[in-house]
């Protein structure tokens, strides 16, 4: 119903928003109707502005402005309508060791109500894991999961 | 409701019987360039029936059953399956079958023949039941969830029409 | 014939006149997120006459020039160089023009008018005699030499025919 | 000129594969003319086959194993007609540690007959370039480049 996504729209912009100011030390960002008197059809715009950048064209965002925009929008709506689970594939490879911190700290504070799947090759998100999988290919061709770190378990021998 | 563990035999490069425990917290997974990482998160976008033939970088949907190597031959099927264990214990009534007790199991199989087969809790069911079975028993799951290799940036590249989805899927 | 130099006024959030040289070898840019590090590829590209206004992520042609900050104004011109140097002499004649000497710079600049200006040794020309000179120059410079930022899996997704355009711009 | 094209087809083709091999230490890769008859206008297509790995359709190549396909086209091409100069941005990111020396070493070799402008926030890939520079933003929106390592200049107070 209409109504219900004008509450669902309007919740998940206030969230965008906090999260992105957050993600980029200030900042503004929003979505937009594009057709406010028509609910149940309009599409939706996004704009972005990193602190002390004018508003431009979400296009010209850099790699790694693009990927904190979109994931602040994911948690964003996770903090509307929490999801028991989520899978990020490499989500953390565009981003700076800085801005790696700053999506580490957020999925950690998520990960009370969220379990995450978080692949990656970086070493610093890698150590945020309360539970670390290896996964081998010893024999070619075939895939095989091994655990190396376990919830509790200090960086001993485990990895 | 918690995701407890997913099951595979013959999914992609998982070509024999694997099983992954997931805690609460963060799981990481790591692992060499073309090891099969994204391949585990293939199955479980497959498993919960959110993963096209395309997205799931295949061009025809038996691309996901194991293909062999210099050394195996091809599996005839692939079998993924989900594991949740429930908090609340209310029965779920999804058309007369009640599914009760702790764990929730969500299957999938699919044959070379191209037969498909979803099951909970090891009964027949089509996609449409899964996923109101996880809607009742509290798993709020929605495929902007799951993001694959490389595709962070969609929402920003998609048309206003195609966001939009997104807001009615979470609302 | 060597890359030199790249210097740019304006071009996207290089507001003021920037100069970069470049060594022999590898020449390595860094930076945080957002910093301007694929702006200064884009340049390249666009002296380069290699950029569309989609390939530099704009949606118009002026979208390359300085749009000015919360403190600054916009920029009315943009203009960008590449300066090369030349190991051997011979003068390259081009439509009864000779461009001899040590170096080759080659300018562009766009008025927010929309007027855009070539240039090879401050000499007024088209696009199309850029690459002519730089070919009589032996730059054999190539569109593709230029991988912009998450696009080197283009060839595997292109079409074909696109495939083959890369073998025939190296033939 | 239809000799001209299948000249540099042909060529390429085996620059193409060597590198494969040697990247990927082993299996087998290479371009296909998709009408042999017609060169002129013909389609290539293209496969890669990774160590002991099944021949498969190249959309099922992971993340990394797509890079550096790509990447050993791109080397097989230039040895066969080299280009003075290379931009390469963020082209490193999904590889693992393996493959980003594999990739840095590559460049080092190529960078006698082409210079290479690599765009990176990968510490291994910073450590091989010749000369280094930084661009910051001290002034919100506004791009500057600082040159932080000539060649010849040991890592001192320039990294
Ligand atoms: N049906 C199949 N049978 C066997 N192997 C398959 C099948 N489908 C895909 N593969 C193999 O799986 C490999 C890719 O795995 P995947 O994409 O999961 O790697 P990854 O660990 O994510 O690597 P990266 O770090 O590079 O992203 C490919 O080499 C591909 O050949
Ligand atoms: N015409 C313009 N005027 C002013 N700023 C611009 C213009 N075009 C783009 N920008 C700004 O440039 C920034 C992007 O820079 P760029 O893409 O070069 O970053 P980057 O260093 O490559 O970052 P990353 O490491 O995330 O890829 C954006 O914040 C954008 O607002
Ligand atoms: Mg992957
Ligand atoms: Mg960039």
């Amino acid at each position: 119903s209409s109504e219900k996504f004008r509450e669902a729209f309007e919740a998940i912009n206030l969230h965008f928003n906090e999260i992105f100011q957050k993600l980029f030390g200030g900042g503004e960002c929003g979505m937009r109707l594009l057709d406010e008197e028509d609910l149940l059809e309009s599409g939706v715009d996004i704009y972005a502005q990193p602190p002390g950048k004018k508003l431009q064209n979400v296009r010209l965002l850099s790699g790694g402005e693009e990927a904190l925009t979109v994931f602040a929008l994911l948690m964003g709506i996770f903090t509307y309508r929490p999801s028991r689970f989520c899978v990020l594939d490499e989500v953390d490879a565009p981003l700076d060791d800085a801005n790696v911190t700053r999506f580490t700290n957020l999925i950690q504070q998520m990960s009370e109500q969220t379990q995450f799947i978080v692949i990656t090759h970086n070493k610093h998100t890698m150590k945020t894991a309360n539970t670390l999988y290896g996964i081998t290919m010893e024999e070619a061709g075939v895939s095989q999961v091994v655990s190396v770190k376990f919830p509790g378990q200090e960086n001993g021998d485990g990895s | 409701l918690r995701l407890d563990r997913l099951e595979m035999t013959g999914f992609k490069s998982f070509a024999d019987k694997t099983s992954v425990r997931f805690e609460e917290g963060i799981s990481g997974i790591v692992g060499p360039n073309g090891c099969g990482k994204s391949n585990l998160a293939d199955a479980i976008a497959w498993v919960l029936g959110s993963g096209t033939a395309l997205s799931l970088r295949g061009e025809k949907m038996d691309d996901v059953i194991f293909s062999g190597t210099r050394t195996r031959r091809p599996s005839g099927v692939v079998e993924a399956t989900l594991a949740f264990s429930r908090t609340d214990n209310e029965p779920i009534v999804l058309k007369e079958t009640e599914f009760s007790g702790e764990v929730l199991e969500i299957s999938r199989k699919l044959y070379r023949s191209g037969e498909s087969v979803y099951t909970v809790n090891q009964r027949r069911c089509r996609l449409k039941d899964i996923h109101s079975v996880l809607e009742e028993a509290g798993l709020g799951f929605a495929s902007y969830a799951l993001i694959a290799q490389g595709k962070i940036g969609w929402f920003l590249r998609a048309k206003p029409v195609e966001r939009r989805s997104v807001i009615e899927e979470a609302a």
